[in-house]
Formats: C-alpha cells, sequence, structure tokens
C-alpha cells in the first residue's frame, strides 16, 4: 500500500518542486516504486524531470476531471520513477471544480485505483492553499513541508499548519505532518540559524534531521530534465537528498 | 495622475514582494508620494512594511468587495509610504467574486478615486495568475516583472507574458511591460549569466540596467517590519533598490 506524501508550502520559492523531483529520484535509487503528481500548473516538477508537458494526451488535468483513469496519465522517466505531468490547463480545473459535489477528493478518488503498485505517491503543490493544494492533503497519508530558513517563509507557516488542521477536521482524519525540511540553507548567516533552532523548538522530531544545503547543481539540474542524482551525483545537493530519502525510509521502518 | 505598476510573476519565490517594499521606500526618498497595495493573501507586503494585517478593519478584501472605499483601507508606514494591507480573508474573495459583473475590473474602479493623491501606485501579486492577479493586471499601466536567473522561472515567462498579453486585448489595452528585474543575483555562477543574456537577447531593454544582488541584509529587513533603505542603508541591496528607483524615475522622465 503506497504512502501518499503532499509537498507542500504556499510560500513560493522555498523548494518543494526540488524536493519532490530529488526525492523522487533518491528513493527510487532505493528500489522503492515511486509514483510523482505534478498539481502545480506551472508544470515545473513534469519539466525538471524530462517530461514534455505540451505532448502528454492525459495529465492531472483530465486526472482531477475523471475524464480518464490515472493509468494513462503515468509517463516513465529515465530516472526510474513514474510521473503524472500538468500544464496550465491545470489552472481550468479551478473553476470547472467549484460547483462539483466532493470537489476535494477527485484526486483521492482517482489514486485509489493503483496505492498497490507504488512504495510512495509523491504530490508536487503549487504556491497556494487552493483546490489543487486541498485535493493533494485530501489525498495524502502525510505532508512533507520544505522551509527556507528566512522571516515570510516563517510568517506562514502557521497559516499552513492551521489548514493541514481543517482538512484534518472535515475530509482526511489520518492527514498529519510527515516532517518539515530546511531547504537552500546556509549555515553562515545568522537569520538561517535563528530561524532554524525556532522550527526545532516549535516542531521537535517533526523537523527532518537532514538539512539541504544551497547548492547551485540542484538549480541547474531541471535545466537538463534530471534530477541532481543523474546531472552530478557527487554535489552535495544530492548527497542531501540521499540523506533525506535514508531518512524518510528510516521512519517508515519504525512505524 | 499616478503611474499604477503591477509588481507580478506567477514563479514562487522570485522577490516581488523584496521590490514591492524596497522600490516603495526607495521612492518615497526621492520625494514620490507612494501608495503599495498589498493583494496577496500572505500578506508579506504588509508585514514587512510593519502593518499589523489582523487589526486593519479595512483590507485589500474590502477594497475588492466594494465594502469600503479605498482611501479607508490607508496605513501610513515609518517609511513615508502608504500602505493597503492584505491577510488570509482575501482569498475569501477569490470564491465570492466568481459569479460577480465585471470582477476583474473592482480594483480598477476602486483606485480611480484616488490616483491623483500619488505619484505611482505600486501593487504586490500572489504567485499565481489568479483572480487577484487579474485585478492588479486590470488596474495597472505596466508590469514590473522581478525574474530570478534560473531555469524554472524563465519557464514560466512565456506564460506571464502571454496572460500579459491576453489582459491587454480583453481588459487593459494600454498595459504593457515596464521592465523586467534580475533579483538575488550571483554574477559568480554560470546559469545566472546565462538566463541573464537570455532575458536581454530577448527583452532588449525591457530588462533594467539594475541588478538586484543576493545580500542578506534584504532577508533581514522584513522581520523588523522595515524596508532595507531603514534597515541598513549602506547595504549592497539598499544600494540596488535606490538605483533601481533612479532607474525607473529616469524613464518616466524620457516619456
Ligand atoms: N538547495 C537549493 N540550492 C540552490 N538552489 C535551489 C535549492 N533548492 C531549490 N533551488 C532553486 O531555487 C528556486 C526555487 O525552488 P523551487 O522552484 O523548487 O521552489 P518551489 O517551492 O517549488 O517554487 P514554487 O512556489 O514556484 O512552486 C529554483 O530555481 C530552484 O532551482
Ligand atoms: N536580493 C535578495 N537577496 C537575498 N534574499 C532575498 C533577496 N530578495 C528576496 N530575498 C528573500 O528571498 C525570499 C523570497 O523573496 P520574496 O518573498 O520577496 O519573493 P516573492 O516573489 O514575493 O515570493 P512569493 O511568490 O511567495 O510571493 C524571501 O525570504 C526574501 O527575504
Ligand atoms: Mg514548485
Ligand atoms: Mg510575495
Amino acid at each position: 500500500m503506497a504512502k501518499v506524501l503532499s509537498i507542500t508550502n504556499q510560500k513560493g520559492g522555498v523548494g518543494k518542486t526540488t524536493t519532490a523531483i530529488n526525492m523522487a529520484a533518491s528513493l527510487s535509487r532505493m528500489k522503492q516504486k515511486i509514483l510523482l503528481i505534478d498539481i502545480d500548473p506551472q508544470g515545473n516538477a513534469s519539466a525538471g524531470s524530462g517530461v514534455d508537458r505540451d505532448s502528454q494526451e492525459v495529465t492531472a488535468y483530465e486526472v482531477l476531471m475523471h475524464a480518464a483513469p490515472i493509468q494513462e496519465a503515468i509517463v516513465a522517466t529515465n530516472a526510474s520513477y513514474d510521473v503524472v505531468a500538468s500544464n496550465r490547463e491545470l489552472s481550468g480545473a479551478l473553476i470547472e471544480l467549484v460547483d462539483e459535489e466532493h470537489r476535494e477528493f477527485r484526486l483521492r478518488v482517482a489514486l485509489q485505483t493503483l496505492r498497490e503498485e507504488y512504495d510512495f505517491v509523491l504530490i508536487d503543490c503549487p504556491p497556494s492553499l487552493d483546490l489543487l493544494t486541498v485535493n493533494a492533503l485530501v489525498a495524502s497519508d502525510a505532508v512533507v513541508i520544505p522551509m527556507q530558513c528566512e522571516y515570510f517563509a516563517l510568517e506562514g507557516l502557521t497559516e499552513l499548519v492551521n489548514t493541514i488542521r481543517k482538512i484534518r477536521a472535515a475530509f482526511n482524519p489520518d492527514l498529519n505532518i510527515e516532517g518539515l525540511l530546511r531547504t537552500m540553507f546556509d549555515s553562515r548567516n545568522s537569520l538561517s540559524r535563528e530561524v532554524s533552532s525556532q522550527l526545532e523548538e516549535y516542531f521537535g522530531d517533526k523537523v527532518y534531521h537532514t538539512i539541504i544545503p544551497r547548492n547551485i547543481r540542484l538549480a541547474e539540474a531541471p535545466s537538463y530534465g534530471k534530477p541532481v542524482l543523474e546531472y552530478d551525483k557527487r554535489s552535495k545537493g544530492a548527497r542531501a537528498y540521499l540523506a533525506l530519502a535514508g531518512e524518510v525510509m528510516g521512519r517508515e521502518s519504525n512505524k
């Protein structure tokens, strides 16, 4: 039975897509069968995995609109994980689903048919708390929160935690926070260190021990349509995401 | 007659809010009367300007819902520019306005009553191309596009330019691109330089000469509720935004 994780934070540019792609690739290296679902209309997780968004006949849009079974949206990548791609069309779903009954459950219902085929399903979310992100949270067992250790990102955390709590109460009683991941971390600067210690104080064990450093190879890899493991496996970025995958696997086996 | 500028890019974390706050403060130093409107429900531009979002009776939400005149939403800041604040409530406007006639013109109509009182009105947008951003674009004379020189930000540019073109055709014939601003720029890394030269090739004069470097003081200032000019006026970040304000003023006088 697949564990479904949303990669979520409404604050923009905190490393959601970079985490989704590189967690998928790292977990695949550990012989886990991985599906990465891109529900951000920007389609960055699709492009960063080497998938041509505009040539896919079935994407996350058809899946959410229940216009095609999710199996038809699945694309294999060179990095041995599968992807359900997204593109601009997906923004249309936001408007078209407004009046639908159970609009929050569209993704959860679609995923039920394939939870036996994967070990993990990762969902890359857009920078908002809209119906697309709500669909991801309703479909998930837990949430991974990428977090840049800066002021605006810290400001938004309360809102995100409140939203998770509301989704748990209204739609998905099992939903909880899997972990907070410190990204683009620069230990030389006091702001990062200060925000980081606030996170540890407030969230305790929920904060992953693994910290992702700022590393230019992580920003270069997507222009080649590759996870950093395929682009430069010796880089600090690649090693950090492998360590994270190890930590995620370790937590699973302790349960 | 105020010049109205939207600070827009659906890519998250590219420096929209940092640009909106520091352009407002820098232009105020040049004796310009400035209003900064925050239409991002995250409310970062409000918090970064030292405004307590949750204690304002009238915010951008009431303005868009036409529940109060915009004059009642205006708050003075210590940095001598005015702010219309926003908070989480603003996400509600997205749903409540869906069926309204002329829902794209709500902000433009509200602004008409005060264009004589300011030299510039700056609008900080959320990381999306939703009805809030559309309202900003319909209300604006031009768009400032903060741009991180990295792959995902470059990918999103076509979509943004298309959206601006559609808004011009459907709602606002005068709307054009004022300029693209390179933010968090690190000249040591080849990815930044490469993306930067692609921008210059494609957009020519529309790319501001001023480049904003990565500078930690810009990330520290908002935690004190201050623009960087008030926090550390000798920093590289403060000097860069002053140079940008000079460039913006220079372009205005050439028209
Ligand atoms: N650890 C890192 N070191 C250096 N650059 C990074 C790192 N993580 C992400 N980046 C770069 O920072 C930018 C923002 O990251 P990313 O796009 O993954 O964030 P996001 O949260 O998915 O953004 P959005 O809110 O737009 O979806 C990208 O250009 C990415 O390549
Ligand atoms: N030139 C810079 N140097 C260093 N840090 C910066 C710079 N510009 C912005 N930052 C920091 O980077 C982060 C992202 O910037 P900011 O929040 O302004 O982007 P945004 O585009 O408004 O994000 P969102 O998409 O969430 O609205 C913030 O923590 C900010 O303090
Ligand atoms: Mg993303
Ligand atoms: Mg912002």
